[in-house]
């Protein structure tokens, strides 16, 4: 696991964050619902919190899809190439490219859903940008979320050790958990308890 | 587009699935330092982008030691073999699709265990 440079991290008094969906992209509750998944797997591991709001104002994480520039100077690309990007903290912005291809998963741990695509697992994606979102770098270790490359019809979302390593050192572990080492899964839930 | 499920996917989006303009650096497989081809400036592009090369002068079509040293960085990060070249398996990786955030800031690598690796573009 990696940092970005200075190891910026939420401060402790932001233990309890909020993130919302800029609304002009209409996002259904199903597409919704992967997120809130992809937040509850960083949570079972740390001591965050997270809470959807719907209002922008205030929010700590604001999610967005865009198609090519789109204001922060890190445009994307089109079908494939870049899939998302995502600030350290405090910062919050996770931005995903709205001319991909994304299947909405229901679940489950498969690590190939479908065979050579273009359409690209959302939940898979969200994990590893909240990851940045927290505070980690890029990572070397090909079954962790946080190495960099992910091919289209691939499925990886599950924390791996490294993961946990990286966010425990910025974060702890969950106060109520068990370190995230032999956490069961909870794929079938509906909404995971991020909402 | 959002798919719900796997069998919502045309099967128009299977045969798309080399739509990607990172597969035209397929085409530069083979090429080593002291040759000029064709379309290695917009491979440059790709290590600046993500953080392999730094400095502010114009990517050229030479396969220079700037690429050398950034590939040798990018096989390391990636656990490949680590020989300077293009070679089908780091290819193969740089065509895949990633997170658009770089993999080294200000010419720093914590990737694979924190090795400290520089490239400046001279």
């Amino acid at each position: 696991y990696s940092f970005f440079p200075g190891k910026p991290r939420w401060p402790k008094r932001k233990r309890d964050l909020t993130y919302a969906f800029v609304p002009q992209n209409n996002l259904t509750d199903d597409v919704k619902r992967v997120f809130a998944r992809a937040f509850t797997r960083w949570a079972e591991v740390t001591p965050l919190n997270f809470t959807r709001s719907e209002s922008l104002l205030g929010a700590d994480i604001v999610i967005g899809f865009f198609s090519g520039e789109h204001g922060d100077g890190e445009p994307f690309d089109g079908a494939m190439g870049t899939l998302a990007h995502a600030s350290s903290p405090p910062t919050g912005m996770l931005h995903l490219d709205g001319d991909e291809d994304w299947l909405i998963s229901d679940g489950g741990i498969s690590r190939r859903i479908l065979p050579v695509t273009t359409v690209v697992d959302l939940e898979s994606v969200a994990v590893h940008e909240i990851g940045h979102l927290l505070g980690l770098g890029h990572s070397s270790v090909e079954d962790a979320i946080m190495f960099p490359a992910i091919s289209g019809g691939d499925r990886k979302v599950e924390l791996a050790k490294d993961d946990i390593e990286g966010i425990q050192h910025l974060y702890g572990g969950n106060p109520n958990g068990d370190g995230g080492v032999s956490k069961p899964s909870r794929e079938n839930e509906s909404t995971g308890g991020a909402d | 587009k959002f798919y719900s499920n796997v069998s919502s996917i045309p099967p128009l989006q299977f045969l798309n699935a080399t739509q990607n303009a990172w597969e035209t650096f397929s085409k530069l497989a083979g090429c080593h330092i002291g040759e000029n081809i064709n379309g290695l400036s917009k491979l440059k592009q790709y290590f600046r982008r993500f953080g392999y090369i730094t400095g502010t002068n114009n990517c050229t079509d030479d396969f220079d030691d700037v690429l050398q040293s950034a590939i040798n960085t990018y096989q390391t990060n990636f656990n490949l073999k680590v020989t300077g070249k293009l070679d089908s398996s780091t290819l193969r990786q740089i065509i895949k699709p990633r997170c658009g955030n770089p993999d080294m800031i200000d010419g720093v690598s914590e990737m694979n265990g924190g090795r400290k690796l520089r490239t400046t573009e001279r």
